[in-house]
């Protein structure tokens, strides 16, 4: 298989199978290890001790492979348009920005091209300007209310400074202007300086 | 409302509200999850003093009294779905952890799932009351992920028609399990089974460890707490020593393998069906890495429209640190996983409901795949989860390690489901078990079935299409 699968990276499907013929070329190789262990005489443990560090590789691709395959498929459950659209963008966002992560895999199993590999990367970078308008949306559809995020930093109507503030005075080591310890060690200690 | 966030919320290009009900399932199911949140927030019992300026034994004791709490106010508000149950649990404990939480996620789950009838009449009543209080003992000091390596003895004697149970090493004392320390009175004990003078490997027996009148340990139970941990401070996880404690033979849970009065052992139909919990639990976990993931997400994105620093453009105004694209870069690709995990969590759910269904009906043919599955993508999603939550708090500059931002909290707490239930290098060599099984299985020309028959097409294909 020299030449690059058609790819595809603006279309999702497209990325669900290129994620899928990565998940197959590791379990491949995992077991292509473990037979070439077995060749050299060594037990079947010995030969799946001596793979591990692949099959753990190819598992991994797998799970990779199942996420992006099984967020594919939610967004043709999704009706409403804004909805859709915006999610469309992160699935592809997830979808991409593995490669990324990963394409020494998709390089090496001549799924993508180098080319193919720098047009990832591009599209990752427009996507991120893409989502930033509705950042904000999108986490609030999560729908935390303060009280269950616990978050100072993270308070739905924003005003974390003065909150800062607030929480730190709280602190029990506040209770008192002096703290019991500096006449119990740091005055003793300068008296005797 | 700080202005540079309202002007987000106004920019934004879709409804919220309908991403919202996608996420919980449908418009009613947001309804009620904001019915039951309501009545937690609004109720003065569980107002309290911040949990980080209190010490472990004090955090400890809230969270005793929460759950008690909790559990009158489920019977008395008649919530008796169990993702009602979730939900209003998860909004009275926040980040923190439930000093009774085996008891729900993995005690009563074991009863209901491995009894058989007159065990179910006897045991689930009394747990379903809190009489018993119980807990799931499984990983032992010297042993964890690899089952078979347990070393905690059961063995019949039939002259009693009673279970022997030791721990025989010290290696073999029972370590780490939640509210095993302190808050229970019974564990679901796994142990090597062993009659006839033969070993028949592990199963699950329940063992009364405290007195159910006075709470104090049974007589040849060591129990305890085993001290502070990374996070989990409201979880008293224990170490339980067992020195020829007595069982009746009916304290083994006996829906699938037995053991017969005279001491004749009946095998399981699946040898997998003993760990049925965990498979259970692994499943939950994927949905939990999606929260805590998106719990994580919130609190960067949202300070990141708040945060101002530096410059863009020399002379303008200090930017929104959301605008920096290696800011965007940080949290966007995290925002995305948090979606998609949120997605797997849904279908890990109604699959593990699908297939356990099959199960009961006699039907075991899906659960290596399940197992493999759970296993996999509770690794999967917990690795990049947690690594995503730090990313998160380092989005926050110097503020997000302050515990104010909530994100220490939530990394502490989530950081153990990297090993808990099964060490995560492990769990992804269960899926390669799998994986390399099915490989074989089409190579040899059988039809796959499943999530794993692109193994069967990556036979046919391997010579791609020019364009």
């Amino acid at each position: 298989s020299a030449r690059p699968t058609v790819v595809n990276i603006n279309d999702l499907a497209s990325l669900v199978e290129v994620y899928k013929l990565r998940a197959a070329k590791l379990v491949e190789l995992a077991a292509k290890s473990i037979q070439q262990e077995l060749q050299q005489r060594r037990s079947q443990e010995d030969a799946w001790n001596r793979s591990s560090i692949d099959l753990v590789r190819a598992a991994d691709a797998h799970c990779h492979y199942v996420v992006v395959k099984l967020f594919a498929a939610k967004l043709g459950e999704i009706g409403d348009t804004g909805v859709h659209s915006v999610l469309s963008g992160l699935a592809l966002l997830y979808a991409l920005h593995g490669v990324t992560l990963h394409s020494g895999d998709f390089l090496q199993a001549d799924l993508l091209s180098v080319p193919q590999v720098n047009q990832a990367n591009q599209r990752v970078k427009e996507l991120l300007a893409q989502l930033r308008p509705n950042a904000v949306a999108l986490v609030d559809a999560y729908d935390y209310r303060d009280q269950m995020l616990n978050s100072v930093l993270g308070r739905y109507d924003g005003q974390v400074y003065e909150n800062m503030f607030e929480w730190a005075r709280k602190s029990p080591l506040n209770r008192t202007e002096v703290h019991d310890s500096y006449h119990k060690y740091l005055k003793p200690l300068q008296s005797k300086l | 409302m700080n202005p540079d966030i309202r002007k987000e919320r106004e920019n934004a290009t879709f409804n919220v509200e309908i991403l919202t009900s996608i996420l919980d399932g449908s418009p009613e199911k947001t309804r009620r999850r904001r019915e039951i949140e309501t009545l937690v927030i609004n109720d003065p019992d569980f107002q309290h003093e911040d949990l980080n300026f209190l010490s472990r034994s004090e955090r400890y004791d809230a969270a005793v009294k929460k759950s008690a709490q909790m559990i009158l106010k489920l019977r008395e508000y008649g919530i008796s779905d169990p993702e009602e149950i979730y939900c209003y649990k998860s909004v009275a404990r926040s980040h923190y952890q439930e000093a009774l939480g085996l008891h729900f996620v993995m005690f009563l789950p074991t009863l209901y799932s491995q009894c058989d009838p007159q065990q179910f009449q006897k045991w689930v009543p009394l747990a379903e009351s809190f009489e018993v209080l119980g807990t799931y003992a499984q990983t032992e000091m010297g042993h964890g992920t690899h089952l078979r390596g347990l070393e905690t003895t059961a063995t019949y004697d039939p002259a009693t028609q009673e279970f022997v149970m030791n721990s025989p090493t010290v290696t073999s004392i029972k370590w780490w399990p939640g509210g095993l320390g302190k808050t229970s009175n019974h564990a679901i004990v796994l142990a090597q089974l062993h009659t006839q003078g033969k070993s028949h490997g592990l199963h699950a027996f329940i063992v009364a460890i405290r007195s159910m009148g006075t709470h104090m340990p049974l007589p040849g139970v060591v129990v305890g707490d085993i001290g502070p941990k990374f996070g989990f401070d409201e979880v008293d996880n224990g170490y339980l020593k067992l020195e020829n404690v007595r069982i009746p033979r009916e304290n083994m849970l006996m829906k699938f393998a037995k053991v017969e009065p005279d001491g004749t052992y009946v095998k399981p139909p699946s040898s997998k069906l003993t760990y049925g919990t965990m498979v259970f639990i692994r499943s939950m976990i994927v949905g939990e890495s999606s929260r805590a993931l998106s719990k994580a997400c919130t609190i960067a994105v949202r300070y990141s429209v708040v945060r101002h620093q530096s410059e863009i453009r020399a002379g303008e105004p200090e930017p929104q640190i959301l605008d920096y694209q290696t800011q965007q870069h940080k949290l966007f690709p995290l925002l995305a996983t948090a979606y998609a995990f949120h997605f797997v969590g849904q279908y890990m759910n109604q699959t593990y409901h699908r297939i356990t269904g099959d199960i009961s009906h006699g039907d075991f043919s899906e659960l290596p795949e399940l197992h493999a599955l759970s296993a996999g993508l509770k690794a999967f999603t917990t690795w990049t989860a947690n690594a995503g939550i730090e990313v998160c708090r380092m989005s926050c500059g110097g503020h997000g390690y302050s515990r104010s931002s909530g994100l220490p909290d939530i990394y502490v707490t989530f950081t153990p489901t990297c090993t808990y239930e099964g060490e995560n290098t492990v769990m992804m060599l269960q899926t390669a078990r799998f994986l390399m099984k099915s490989y074989r299985q089409a190579r040899g020309g059988q039809q796959l079935s499943g999530i794993v028959s692109y193994l069967n097409e990556s036979e046919r294909r391997l010579q791609p299409q020019p364009v």
